[in-house]
């Protein structure tokens, strides 16, 4: 690299079954600041010299972090009201990849992804093979209670009583 | 779900997607997000790709590495390599989605079929953009 490039920063945050025009000026008050806290943590980074690396992980630890977001704290529930959630990270430089399946307790997915990325020699980690790792790494975890917020339960009761499986961005059901 | 991809100021990508699926899904069902190449997927030679939408699809077009693909032996540019996944091929099996891509220049591309789509995107020197898209 014969000098420095500009660097670019995106994210999404599927956020909800509400659409746009369904929001309440409150609901897409919390929505666009939960975006612009976790550009704000990406660009930091960017900012500051640092790698695109750490980066997308900060970025995507601030959006698990908020509940109104289908990650971390705020994720949706499974049909038996649990949750279980995904997570890779992957580094363009190196080809370096690591990924996280099923986690029932994991505070932030994205960092234990890193971590198996780093520090195991494999690229995913699934279920209590996964869960034993974060334990092994002392990855920070939570009681069911810390992920599971009152919009979450109340889909999760509709979506039983419809007898449908729906994605978290849209009005769309598939089952 | 939730994503970012990135570029650094010495032209390094990255990509990286958290999510915790589909409401009431079938315990142990997996989506794109952690498959490497469906729902995230970075090479400095072509691009950082995050996708977030109906899981199964992505999985079946390995979206994320296509775009790559697409940039790397065909010689598409960013724009046209997603607007080709998520705008021809992902509907043709009902995909709905959307997914978020930078390459080794320029800005990076917000690309979705489906409403609801809540995004941002800043690049050096320019204003953030923070929208949620119909």
């Amino acid at each position: 690299m014969s000098g420095a490039v500009d660097w670019a920063l995106a994210l999404h945050g599927g956020a909800g079954t509400i659409l746009r025009e369904h929001l309440s000026p409150e609901d897409e008050t919390r929505y666009r600041a939960g975006l612009e806290v976790a550009l704000a943590a990406g660009r930091a980074v960017l900012e500051a010299g640092g790698t695109a690396l750490d980066a997308v992980e900060e970025t995507v630890t601030a959006l698990e972090e908020n509940p109104v977001f289908n990650a971390g704290k705020g994720s949706v529930l499974t049909a038996e009201g649990a949750v279980e959630m995904d997570a890779a990270i992957m580094d363009g430089a190196s080809l370096d990849a690591g990924a996280v399946i099923g986690l029932r307790r994991v505070r932030n997915p994205v960092r234990l992804a890193r971590q198996v990325m780093e520090h195991s020699p494999h690229v995913m980690l699934a279920w209590q093979g996964a869960e034993d790792f974060a334990r092994h790494m002392g990855a920070e975890t939570m009681a069911l209670e810390w992920f599971v917020t009152g919009h979450r339960s109340t889909q999760l009761a509709e979506a039983r009583a419809a007898n449908v499986v729906s994605l978290d961005h849209s009005d769309g059901k598939y089952g | 779900t939730v994503g970012a991809v990135a570029r650094d100021r010495n032209g390094n990508l990255a990509a990286a997607t958290s999510t915790g699926g589909m409401t009431n899904k079938q315990p142990g069902r997996v989506g794109d997000a952690p498959l490497i190449g469906a729902g995230t997927y970075a090479s400095n030679r072509s691009c950082a790709v995050s996708a977030t939408g109906h899981g199964e699809m992505f999985i079946r077009l390995t979206v994320a590495r296509d775009i790559a693909a697409m940039m790397e032996y065909q010689g598409l540019d960013l724009a046209a390599a997603t607007y080709r996944k998520v705008h021809e091929e992902l509907p043709r099996i009902d995909g709905a989605g959307g997914v978020i891509a930078v390459g080794a220049e320029g800005a990076p591309v917000l690309s979705f079929n489906s409403e609801g789509m809540y995004r941002a995107a800043q690049c050096e020197g320019a204003a953030p953009i923070i929208a949620i898209f119909e």
